[in-house]
């Protein structure tokens, strides 16, 4: 564990609690995307199969019931709470996501470290996790200028993957044998969808306005 | 240490 991955996974676990807040507090999920929330939870269905079978520190496991909890938690806050689903943006939030999930199962089952059912999901997961917050991305576009939760979620989101490549960096430079490709490039594609976005967040907070997003 | 397949990342 090295202070990158530790302030990636923190700044991850902030995101799906502002997510949380702002649902909880609010009662509403205006500006998030269903389908998103949808794709995370795959994701960390599929990346987390060895959560029973593999013990890795307390830390790990935690984090990983915290994720799959908090992700299935608010996917099912916006599909039945009766409030809550109300102000989910249904004619906003079309992104065919099911291209996203073919396309990343198809590139997992050419691209993967061991053929193996484990690696296979595992490659999926990442591959998904890079493209999963294109339906976000374009609700906020479609919607304009965002509540900042939900901008605040979006950044945060983006930032836990910019720490993970400074930790890829790290342990390259430091062991020896690190090599994972397919998470490195995975999340350099990740974090470069959100270039925009950071780019258009720092403007509206460098000019304290609210954020606009080119239509 | 690292588990048996490799990923000790979250």
């Amino acid at each position: 564990m090295n202070i990158f991955r530790l302030a990636g996974d923190m700044t991850h676990l902030i995101s799906v609690l502002v997510l949380l807040l702002k649902i909880y507090a609010t009662k509403s999920c205006s500006g998030i995307s269903l389908k998103t929330q949808e794709l995370y939870a795959i994701v960390f269905v599929t990346r987390y199969l060895d959560l029973f079978t593999d013990f890795i520190s307390l830390y790990n496991t935690v984090m990983k019931l915290v994720f799959i909890g908090s992700s299935l938690a608010i996917v099912w806050c916006m599909r039945y709470h009766r409030v809550v689903r109300r102000s989910y943006d249904r004619e906003l939030d079309t992104f065919r996501y099911w291209i996203l999930l073919g396309v990343s199962f198809i590139l997992a089952l050419v691209l993967h470290e061991k053929f193996t059912l484990q690696e296979v999901f595992w490659a999926f997961s990442i591959y998904l996790e890079a493209v999963a917050i294109l339906p976000q991305l374009v609700l906020l576009q479609r919607s304009g200028n965002v509540d900042n939760l939900a901008g605040q979620y979006v950044f945060f989101l983006g930032a836990y993957r910019a720490f993970y490549i400074l930790n890829w960096i790290y342990r390259y430079l430091t062991e020896q044998r690190f090599t994972r490709w397919i998470s490195c490039v995975s999340g350099l594609v990740q974090t470069a969808l959100y270039a925009d976005f950071f780019y258009y967040y720092f403007i509206s907070w460098k000019n304290n306005a609210k954020l606009q997003l080119p239509a | 240490s690292s588990s048996i397949n490799g990923h000790d990342e979250l």
